[in-house]
């Protein structure tokens, strides 16, 4: 079973 | 004061066309040195969308004073629609704006339409995305990355992205059954944007949404190719190059849970 993973997991915020 | 005019409305008309349906409110930032620039990210914070236009994108192009224009996508699609992709199309704002003003002309026909659009407060969130290194970078046709990623979904709610030095494999694994597609490089010299070219440094195995995949094939209209760069554990970067700028998706991947 895949897991989507989120964007914020490698970029930080600004 | 903003006042950008494009040669032809086409390129506005089309990078709405290919974020609108990701982001429904997004922020268009304008200076004199960047020309217009977004960052967008969509409500799942797993896609996340980069435009640049160059001042060089724009037949005339001014801004005095660094503006933020927050937009609804959906009505301004709306408002793009009412233009042919021949017109040129002229964006005017204020110092301090309430509304965007859009003007399409037709100079063959003397026609002109005005239209001008409320803006809104936006308030967004803004990532730091570095210069990535990458494991491997792809170009190939839009048009055939499109059909891939469009047959695919049919079959799999995700999709594999499999990297060697001379080939790209797509692979679907479904509920009514599986299904691959493998693109082999090559360079045609008489007509280059139908090559397949992959630098790699690595090969890489990624598993992505395919309904993001979808969402941003979207912007195939917008250029010939599209440049993919794959990184082990890391979002990928699709890129698809306009004259003077670009609009970039960086995809976050799937992981086995």
């Amino acid at each position: 079973k895949m897991k989507q993973s989120s964007l914020t997991s490698f970029f930080t915020k600004a | 004061m903003l006042e950008g005019k494009f040669e032809t409305a086409s390129t506005m008309k089309k990078v709405i066309e290919a974020i609108k349906d990701s982001v429904k409110l997004c922020n268009l930032n304008c200076s004199q040195n960047d020309g217009i620039t977004v960052q967008a990210i969509d409500d799942s914070r797993v896609l996340l969308i980069a435009l640049k236009l160059d001042p060089s994108c724009f037949q005339e192009f001014r801004c005095d004073k660094d503006l933020v224009l927050g937009l609804d996508l959906e009505s301004l699609s709306k408002i793009l629609r009412q233009g042919n992709p021949e017109d040129y199309l002229t964006l005017i704002a204020e110092d301090s704006p309430d509304s965007l003003l859009i003007v399409f002309e037709d100079s063959k026909k003397d026609r002109i339409s005005e239209f001008s659009l409320k803006l809104m407060d936006i308030d967004s969130d803004v990532l730091t995305i570095d210069e990535m290194e990458h494991d491997c970078a792809i170009t190939l046709p839009a048009a055939a990355f499109a059909k891939v990623a469009r047959d695919m979904k049919t079959l799999s709610e995700s999709l594999q992205i499999l990297v060697t030095k001379d080939s790209v494999k797509f692979k679907a694994d479904g509920s009514i059954g599986t299904g691959s597609v493998i693109l082999r490089a090559r360079t045609n010299l008489d007509d280059t944007k139908e090559s397949i070219l992959i630098d790699l440094n690595k090969p890489v195995n990624l598993t992505f949404g395919a309904k993001y995949l979808n969402d941003i094939v979207k912007a195939t209209p917008l250029a010939d190719t599209v440049t993919i760069k794959l990184t082990d554990k890391a979002p990928a970067m699709f890129e698809y190059k306009l004259q003077g700028g670009f609009l970039r998706y960086y995809l976050a991947p799937k992981f086995e849970d």
